[in-house]
Protein backbone atom coordinates (compact mmCIF):
# COMPACT_ATOMS: atom_id res chain seq x y z
CA UNK A 1 0.00 0.00 0.00
CA UNK A 2 2.88 2.68 1.27
CA UNK A 3 4.99 1.38 -1.83
CA UNK A 4 2.19 1.62 -4.05
CA UNK A 5 1.95 5.56 -3.26
CA UNK A 6 5.63 6.25 -3.86
CA UNK A 7 5.07 4.06 -7.35
CA UNK A 8 2.47 6.21 -7.98
CA UNK A 9 3.95 9.74 -7.17
CA UNK A 10 6.90 8.80 -9.42
CA UNK A 11 4.23 7.90 -12.35
CA UNK A 12 2.83 10.97 -12.08
CA UNK A 13 6.17 12.72 -11.59
CA UNK A 14 7.02 11.20 -15.04
CA UNK A 15 3.59 12.39 -17.25
CA UNK A 16 4.35 15.82 -15.56
CA UNK A 17 7.59 15.62 -16.98
CA UNK A 18 6.66 14.25 -20.42
CA UNK A 19 3.97 16.79 -20.60
CA UNK A 20 6.56 19.48 -20.20
CA UNK A 21 8.74 17.94 -22.30
CA UNK A 22 5.74 18.13 -24.88
CA UNK A 23 5.49 22.20 -24.41
CA UNK A 24 9.14 22.54 -23.99
CA UNK A 25 9.73 20.51 -27.87
CA UNK A 26 7.25 23.01 -28.89
CA UNK A 27 8.71 26.51 -27.25
CA UNK A 28 12.71 25.89 -28.29
CA UNK A 29 11.52 25.27 -31.90
CA UNK B 1 24.17 19.85 -2.30
CA UNK B 2 21.42 17.88 -2.63
CA UNK B 3 18.09 19.67 -2.74
CA UNK B 4 15.81 16.56 -1.45
CA UNK B 5 16.33 14.47 1.86
CA UNK B 6 15.89 11.25 0.61
CA UNK B 7 16.98 9.24 -2.13
CA UNK B 8 13.71 7.72 -3.19
CA UNK B 9 11.79 11.65 -3.06
CA UNK B 10 15.16 12.79 -5.04
CA UNK B 11 14.82 10.22 -7.57
CA UNK B 12 11.01 11.03 -8.28
CA UNK B 13 11.46 14.61 -7.86
CA UNK B 14 14.81 16.04 -9.32
CA UNK B 15 13.94 15.22 -13.50
CA UNK B 16 10.38 17.12 -12.87
CA UNK B 17 11.72 19.75 -10.89
CA UNK B 18 14.27 20.67 -13.42
CA UNK B 19 11.88 20.35 -16.28
CA UNK B 20 9.26 23.01 -14.63
CA UNK B 21 11.99 24.95 -13.49
CA UNK B 22 12.88 24.77 -17.33
CA UNK B 23 9.62 25.56 -18.72
CA UNK B 24 8.99 28.59 -16.45
CA UNK B 25 12.85 30.36 -17.71
CA UNK B 26 11.20 29.45 -21.31
CA UNK B 27 7.48 31.33 -19.99
CA UNK B 28 9.42 34.19 -19.14
CA UNK B 29 12.19 34.35 -21.70
CA UNK B 30 10.32 33.59 -24.30
CA UNK B 31 6.75 34.67 -24.84
CA UNK B 32 7.50 33.20 -27.95
CA UNK B 33 4.46 33.50 -30.08
CA UNK B 34 4.67 30.03 -31.22
CA UNK B 35 1.62 28.09 -31.63
CA UNK B 36 1.37 25.40 -28.61
CA UNK B 37 1.39 21.43 -29.62
CA UNK B 38 -2.14 19.80 -28.94
CA UNK B 39 -1.16 18.61 -25.29
CA UNK B 40 -4.45 16.73 -24.80
CA UNK B 41 -2.54 13.31 -24.77
CA UNK B 42 0.04 14.22 -22.38
CA UNK B 43 -2.23 16.39 -19.89
CA UNK B 44 -4.91 13.04 -20.11
CA UNK B 45 -1.90 10.72 -18.82
CA UNK B 46 -1.25 13.31 -16.14
CA UNK B 47 -5.33 13.64 -15.10
CA UNK B 48 -4.66 9.78 -14.82
CA UNK B 49 -1.45 9.69 -13.10
CA UNK B 50 -3.50 11.88 -10.61
CA UNK B 51 -6.48 9.62 -10.16
CA UNK B 52 -4.49 6.88 -9.31
CA UNK B 53 -2.08 8.97 -6.51
CA UNK B 54 -5.42 10.41 -5.10
CA UNK B 55 -7.12 6.69 -4.86
CA UNK B 56 -3.89 4.99 -3.33
CA UNK B 57 -3.49 8.40 -1.26
CA UNK B 58 -7.07 8.00 0.52
CA UNK B 59 -6.54 4.29 1.27
CA UNK B 60 -2.89 5.60 2.47
CA UNK B 61 -4.74 8.04 4.92
CA UNK B 62 -7.94 5.48 5.68
CA UNK B 63 -5.53 2.91 6.62
CA UNK B 64 -2.97 4.69 9.01
CA UNK B 65 -2.95 5.33 12.77
CA UNK B 66 -0.82 8.24 12.44
CA UNK B 67 -2.90 11.25 13.23
CA UNK B 68 -0.62 13.52 11.44
CA UNK B 69 -0.18 11.88 8.73
CA UNK B 70 -4.74 11.57 8.34
CA UNK B 71 -4.43 15.82 8.81
CA UNK B 72 -1.53 16.71 6.84
CA UNK B 73 -2.01 14.45 3.96
CA UNK B 74 -5.54 15.39 2.27
CA UNK B 75 -4.18 18.96 1.58
CA UNK B 76 -1.72 17.41 -0.82
CA UNK B 77 -4.16 15.61 -2.67
CA UNK B 78 -6.18 18.77 -3.28
CA UNK B 79 -3.02 20.11 -4.46
CA UNK B 80 -2.81 18.22 -6.92
CA UNK B 81 -6.09 17.50 -8.08
CA UNK B 82 -6.54 21.52 -8.44
CA UNK B 83 -3.34 21.51 -11.03
CA UNK B 84 -4.14 18.58 -12.59
CA UNK B 85 -7.56 20.40 -12.95
CA UNK B 86 -5.31 23.87 -13.98
CA UNK B 87 -3.49 21.50 -16.73
CA UNK B 88 -7.18 20.15 -18.39
CA UNK B 89 -8.25 23.84 -18.16
CA UNK B 90 -5.12 24.69 -19.92
CA UNK B 91 -5.22 21.80 -22.61
CA UNK B 92 -8.80 22.71 -23.54
CA UNK B 93 -8.56 26.34 -24.15
CA UNK B 94 -4.79 25.66 -26.15
CA UNK B 95 -7.26 23.42 -28.33
CA UNK B 96 -9.49 26.58 -29.37
CA UNK B 97 -6.33 29.28 -29.60
CA UNK B 98 -2.67 27.66 -29.64
CA UNK B 99 -1.53 31.07 -29.18
CA UNK B 100 -3.49 31.24 -25.78
CA UNK B 101 -1.83 32.92 -22.96
CA UNK B 102 -3.81 32.48 -19.56
CA UNK B 103 -3.66 28.97 -20.92
CA UNK B 104 0.02 28.98 -20.79
CA UNK B 105 -0.18 30.80 -17.34
CA UNK B 106 -2.15 27.18 -16.48
CA UNK B 107 0.12 25.01 -17.43
CA UNK B 108 2.79 26.78 -15.61
CA UNK B 109 0.49 26.94 -12.51
CA UNK B 110 -0.47 23.15 -13.10
CA UNK B 111 2.93 21.76 -13.27
CA UNK B 112 4.44 24.12 -10.47
CA UNK B 113 1.38 22.66 -8.09
CA UNK B 114 1.75 18.94 -9.50
CA UNK B 115 5.58 19.25 -8.35
CA UNK B 116 4.35 20.95 -4.98
CA UNK B 117 1.29 19.05 -4.40
CA UNK B 118 3.93 15.72 -5.05
CA UNK B 119 6.47 17.16 -3.00
CA UNK B 120 4.09 17.09 0.04
CA UNK B 121 2.56 14.09 -0.19
CA UNK B 122 6.33 12.71 -0.01
CA UNK B 123 7.29 14.54 2.48
CA UNK B 124 3.66 13.96 4.85
CA UNK B 125 4.64 9.91 4.13
CA UNK B 126 8.43 10.42 4.71
CA UNK B 127 7.87 12.39 8.09
CA UNK B 128 5.16 9.31 9.43
CA UNK B 129 8.16 6.33 8.53
CA UNK B 130 10.44 8.74 10.35
CA UNK B 131 7.68 8.69 13.23
CA UNK B 132 7.18 4.97 13.06
CA UNK B 133 10.87 4.47 13.83
CA UNK B 134 10.74 7.29 16.88
CA UNK B 135 7.91 5.17 18.27
CA UNK B 136 10.72 2.10 18.60
CA UNK B 137 13.54 4.69 19.89
CA UNK B 138 11.68 5.80 22.57
CA UNK B 139 10.80 2.09 23.76
CA UNK B 140 13.78 1.78 23.84
CA UNK B 141 14.43 4.41 26.07
CA UNK B 142 11.20 3.45 28.10
CA UNK B 143 13.10 0.05 28.75
CA UNK B 144 16.41 2.04 29.86
CA UNK B 145 14.31 3.57 32.02
CA UNK B 146 13.49 0.51 33.94
CA UNK B 147 17.52 -1.01 34.71
CA UNK B 148 17.78 0.81 37.49
CA UNK B 149 14.93 -1.23 39.39
CA UNK B 150 16.58 -4.42 37.78
CA UNK B 151 17.99 -6.58 41.14
CA UNK B 152 17.69 -10.02 40.54
CA UNK B 153 18.77 -12.17 37.52
CA UNK B 154 14.88 -13.18 36.85
CA UNK B 155 14.31 -9.83 36.03
CA UNK B 156 17.65 -9.42 34.36
CA UNK B 157 17.08 -12.09 31.75
CA UNK B 158 13.26 -10.73 31.29
CA UNK B 159 14.98 -7.28 30.57
CA UNK B 160 17.45 -8.49 27.60
CA UNK B 161 14.79 -10.16 26.09
CA UNK B 162 12.59 -7.62 26.59
CA UNK B 163 14.93 -5.21 25.00
CA UNK B 164 16.90 -7.30 22.44
CA UNK B 165 14.18 -7.32 19.63
CA UNK B 166 13.60 -3.78 20.12
CA UNK B 167 17.51 -3.00 19.70
CA UNK B 168 17.36 -5.14 16.95
CA UNK B 169 14.70 -3.70 14.98
CA UNK B 170 15.59 0.30 15.76
CA UNK B 171 18.99 -1.24 14.46
CA UNK B 172 17.57 -2.37 11.10
CA UNK B 173 15.56 0.46 10.63
CA UNK B 174 17.56 3.22 11.08
CA UNK B 175 20.75 2.27 9.29
CA UNK B 176 17.71 1.40 6.34
CA UNK B 177 17.53 5.28 7.11
CA UNK B 178 20.89 6.21 7.04
CA UNK B 179 21.12 4.77 3.29
CA UNK B 180 17.94 6.70 2.16
CA UNK B 181 19.42 10.11 3.40
CA UNK B 182 20.89 12.47 0.97
CA UNK B 183 22.59 14.41 3.82
CA UNK B 184 25.71 12.97 4.22
CA UNK B 185 26.35 14.84 7.74
CA UNK B 186 23.38 13.39 8.59
CA UNK B 187 24.15 10.10 7.75
CA UNK B 188 27.68 9.90 9.47
CA UNK B 189 25.65 11.20 12.59
CA UNK B 190 22.84 7.58 12.36
CA UNK B 191 26.12 5.82 11.57
CA UNK B 192 28.00 7.29 14.49
CA UNK B 193 25.59 7.12 17.15
CA UNK B 194 24.44 3.39 15.88
CA UNK B 195 27.60 2.40 16.25
CA UNK B 196 27.65 3.23 19.80
CA UNK B 197 24.72 1.88 20.97
CA UNK B 198 25.59 -1.09 19.93
CA UNK B 199 28.80 -1.14 21.29
CA UNK B 200 27.36 0.12 24.75
CA UNK B 201 24.26 -2.21 24.54
CA UNK B 202 26.41 -5.67 25.77
CA UNK B 203 28.24 -3.00 28.29
CA UNK B 204 24.98 -2.28 29.61
CA UNK B 205 23.73 -6.08 30.37
CA UNK B 206 27.01 -7.29 31.94
CA UNK B 207 27.33 -3.62 34.35
CA UNK B 208 23.79 -4.45 35.36
CA UNK B 209 24.64 -7.97 36.17
CA UNK B 210 27.58 -7.12 38.06
CA UNK B 211 25.59 -4.98 39.92
CA UNK B 212 22.86 -7.65 40.97
CA UNK B 213 25.88 -9.82 41.39
CA UNK B 214 27.59 -7.29 43.95
CA UNK B 215 23.78 -6.43 46.04
CA UNK B 216 23.23 -10.44 46.34
CA UNK B 217 26.78 -10.98 48.25
CA UNK B 218 26.55 -10.61 52.19
CA UNK B 219 28.60 -8.17 52.18
CA UNK B 220 27.45 -6.23 49.67
CA UNK B 221 30.57 -4.43 48.75
CA UNK B 222 31.03 -2.02 45.54
CA UNK B 223 27.55 -2.22 44.65
CA UNK B 224 27.40 1.71 45.39
CA UNK B 225 30.12 2.00 41.99
CA UNK B 226 28.31 -0.56 40.38
CA UNK B 227 25.31 1.23 40.34
CA UNK B 228 26.94 4.25 39.14
CA UNK B 229 28.55 2.23 36.10
CA UNK B 230 24.96 1.40 35.61
CA UNK B 231 23.38 4.48 35.70
CA UNK B 232 26.19 5.67 33.62
CA UNK B 233 26.01 3.31 30.76
CA UNK B 234 22.13 4.05 30.87
CA UNK B 235 22.78 7.50 30.20
CA UNK B 236 25.17 7.18 27.66
CA UNK B 237 22.54 4.95 25.68
CA UNK B 238 20.16 7.03 26.50
CA UNK B 239 21.76 10.26 25.14
CA UNK B 240 22.77 8.45 21.66
CA UNK B 241 19.04 6.96 21.03
CA UNK B 242 17.63 10.72 21.52
CA UNK B 243 20.28 11.97 19.38
CA UNK B 244 19.18 9.82 16.53
CA UNK B 245 15.54 10.68 17.51
CA UNK B 246 16.83 14.30 17.07
CA UNK B 247 18.59 13.46 13.72
CA UNK B 248 16.16 11.55 12.21
CA UNK B 249 14.20 14.49 12.24
CA UNK B 250 16.21 16.84 10.87
CA UNK B 251 15.78 17.97 7.05
CA UNK B 252 17.29 21.45 6.33
CA UNK B 253 20.92 21.60 6.45
CA UNK B 254 22.96 22.83 9.37
CA UNK B 255 25.38 25.46 9.26
CA UNK B 256 28.65 23.09 9.76
CA UNK B 257 27.17 21.73 6.60
CA UNK B 258 27.60 25.19 5.07
CA UNK B 259 30.63 25.74 6.63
Amino acid sequence: DTKEMVNQARILAQATAQLIQSIKGQAET
Amino acid sequence: MPVFHTKTIESILEPVAHQVSRLVILHEEAEDGNAMPNLERPVQAVSRAVSNLVKVGRETINSSDDPILRQDMPASLVRVEQASRLLEEASSMLKADPYSQPARGKLIDGSRGILQGTSSLLLCFDESEVRKIIVECKRVLDYLAVAEVIDTMEDLVQFVKDLSPCLTKVSRDVDAREKELTHQVHREMLIRCLEQVKTLAPILICSMKIYIQLTSHPNNKGSGEAAENRNYLVGRMGDEITEIIRVLQLTTYDEDEWD
